[in-house]
């Protein structure tokens, strides 16, 4: 997607060899008509998949989860990595482990919103190692819902993530993979 | 609004004297729709307050503050609970009390994101006793950014936060504004 590839390379900071910082527009300060585009992009190329429902996680899924939904007009489920007030019971939870941290946390959704009857679009705004998306995999799988695909507005396709979960036989779509970020500047993969 | 009061009617469950449950459609599962339709609510109230940004806070805020930022055109910044990987220095923190909890909670920005040129919308999906919006005031009080208003989607009038904010003397404009929880129904307050 050009208009955010433009956008990772004029305001993205490369903070490591495997850290991108897109606070400006994505992370932190959000950039509203982008993430309305980036629902465009991912609503056209998950046409015909019939889509009943898009599960994210909070807090940096939400807008181009939410943008998402409202081209396809499905419904958004954000999965909570604490339990709120209102979430408390009646749930399916998974774990997701964290690299950094080297500990595990635990993401949840209420059975109320996804049931065998959903077909989910599976969102996230990075894909690195695949934890958060496995996790959500794990909760469909739950849930026995059919999982559409997985949509993710940028990949460190230099990380594991992507790999293992096209391995598995799922469709993920990207919009922005990046090859590497080892000399201090985004380098895209080249598209096919 | 009401079709936003029609979706709490119809939709929400009062759990308690003190505490609604919307969580289909604003607090996990998200109704893109009925959020495009509260973004431009709160922009034609808003229309000629010279907006420049709009501050949240993670997580069931965000997905209002982006319609409403898509509306305006403006960017939206989503103020954190918890560090995250990028936001770790240069920061605006306030502290949030929880009267359930009995805590205080810290609530950071970076400083990169709103200056003294800025004029903030305030937006959040509640207001009860308005801790959270006064956290978000000091820290743009602490950015010297001037405050056009607050955009409040659910506001329980029967707690302290609304009063204790318009005492204060900022514009505030709520969605849907309830009287009362406390016989098992939401009863709305009289709009004047
Ligand atoms: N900016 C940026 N973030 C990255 C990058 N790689 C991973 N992340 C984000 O970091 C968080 C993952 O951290 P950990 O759970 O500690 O996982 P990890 O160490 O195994 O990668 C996730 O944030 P999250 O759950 O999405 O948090 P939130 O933003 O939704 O609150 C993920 O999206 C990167 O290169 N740049
Ligand atoms: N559903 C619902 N929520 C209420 C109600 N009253 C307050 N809240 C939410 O509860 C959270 C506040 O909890 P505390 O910080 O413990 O504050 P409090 O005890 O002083 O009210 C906030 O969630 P938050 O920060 O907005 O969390 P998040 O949803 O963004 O993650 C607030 O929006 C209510 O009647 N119904």
């Amino acid at each position: 997607m050009d208009v955010l590839k433009q956008k990772i390379l004029s305001e993205g900071k490369v903070l490591s060899d495997t850290v991108l910082k897109v606070d400006s527009f994505l992370n932190h300060q959000i950039d509203p008509v982008l993430m309305q585009e980036i629902g465009k992009e991912f609503a056209q190329r998950f046409k015909g998949f019939d889509i009943t429902k898009i599960l994210t996680l909070e807090s940096s899924g939400i807008a181009p989860a939410v943008m998402t939904g409202l081209t396809l007009d499905v419904p958004v489920v954000f999965a909570r990595k604490r339990k709120s007030l209102t979430l408390t019971d009646h749930l399916y939870s998974a774990e997701v482990y964290s690299f950094t941290k080297k500990e595990s946390n635990e993401i949840s959704i209420s059975q109320d919103f996804i049931s065998s009857e959903d077909t989910v679009l599976i969102m996230d705004d990075f894909l690195a190692n695949g934890q958060a998306v496995f996790g959500m995999i794990d909760i469909l799988k739950q849930a026995k819902a059919r999982i559409a695909g997985i949509g993710i507005v940028i990949e460190k396709g230099f990380q594991e993530g992507g790999k293992k979960i096209r391995q598995q036989g799922y469709h993920v779509e990207t919009l922005a993979n990046i090859a590497k970020l080892s000399d201090g500047n985004v380098t895209f993969k080249k598209e096919e």
